[in-house]
């Protein structure tokens, strides 16, 4: 089963 | 003040056209150095860059910084009034609460002016690093649209995978399975049609196919797309825009459980 990452785990708030 | 007029309106046209269907609302930001959005998709998969840099303007006055929150989709449906050979002009007052598109006919023969409602967004802005990217695959953009069309007919999901041979597009689906091999073919006398791929590592990644089609929506702005990928980031999908910036697709991996 493959799941779906989020943009935001990978770049932070500016 | 605000004052941009941009001769090839038409690049405005296709910009809304490419931006439209994954975002609904966004801030545009505009300072000296362009006009310019950083948006995410409602479900926070994807996030798009757009900038016009204002050189690429005939006429750029942006006396202070403005951030100006916009529905993309009432901003196509005043755009798609623009014709295709119209100078665009977009104008707004310190403090008002609309914007305005100015149409100019070549022959200058008709002239439009559209006033649009202003909104208040509450948008988070990311911050994207420089990063090195362990492949970038740079080929024609009319052919990626195709492969991403085409895949996205069998299955949901595509795997990009690069290695010395070439990069891979596969996917699997109800009905079967489907694999697509791009070879590097450095076309030297027409450059829009060559495929380039620099490889540091390999590297294999699976992505949405309905956020690529999305992205291809972009295709009638640049001839090329960039295609940059690293193992432990999100993909970054480029087109730029000839003289003036680009629109840039950032998509988060799927990854096995």
């Amino acid at each position: 089963r493959s799941v779906q990452l989020s943009i935001t785990g990978f770049y932070r708030s500016s | 003040m605000l004052e941009l007029r941009l001769v090839q309106g038409s690049i405005l046209k296709k910009v809304l056209e490419a931006i439209k269907d994954l975002v609904n609302d966004a801030n545009f930001d505009c300072s000296a150095t362009g006009f310019s959005l950083q948006a995410m998709d409602s479900s926070h998969v994807a996030l798009v860059a757009l900038l016009l840099r204002s050189e690429g303007f005939e006429h750029y006055r942006c006396d202070r910084n403005l951030s100006m929150g916009m529905s993309l989709t009432n901003m196509a449906k005043m755009l798609k009034c623009a014709g295709n050979d119209d100078i665009v002009t977009i104008k707004a007052d310190d403090g008002s609460d609309t914007i305005t598109f100015m149409f100019e006919s070549p022959t200058q023969d008709k002239i439009a002016d559209f006033e649009m409602k202003l909104m208040d967004i509450d948008s988070e802005h990311l911050g994207i690093p420089e990063a090195e990217y362990e492949a970038i695959v740079r080929m024609p953009s009319s052919e990626f649209a195709r492969i991403c069309k085409d895949l996205g007919t069998i299955g949901d999901t595509v795997v990009i995978s690069v290695t010395k041979e070439g990069v891979k597009f596969s996917t699997r689906g109800d009905i079967g399975t489907a694999n697509i091999v791009c070879r590097q073919n450095t076309s030297i006398d027409k450059p829009e049609e060559a495929t380039i791929i620099e490889m540091q590592e390999p590297v294999t990644l699976t992505f949405a196919l309905r956020y690529m089609n999305s992205f291809a929506k972009a295709t009638p702005l640049a001839t090329q797309v960039t295609i940059s990928l690293s193992s432990e980031l999100p993909v970054v999908v480029e087109y730029k825009i000839a003289e003036m910036g680009y629109v840039r697709y950032y998509l988060a991996p799927k990854i096995e459980e």
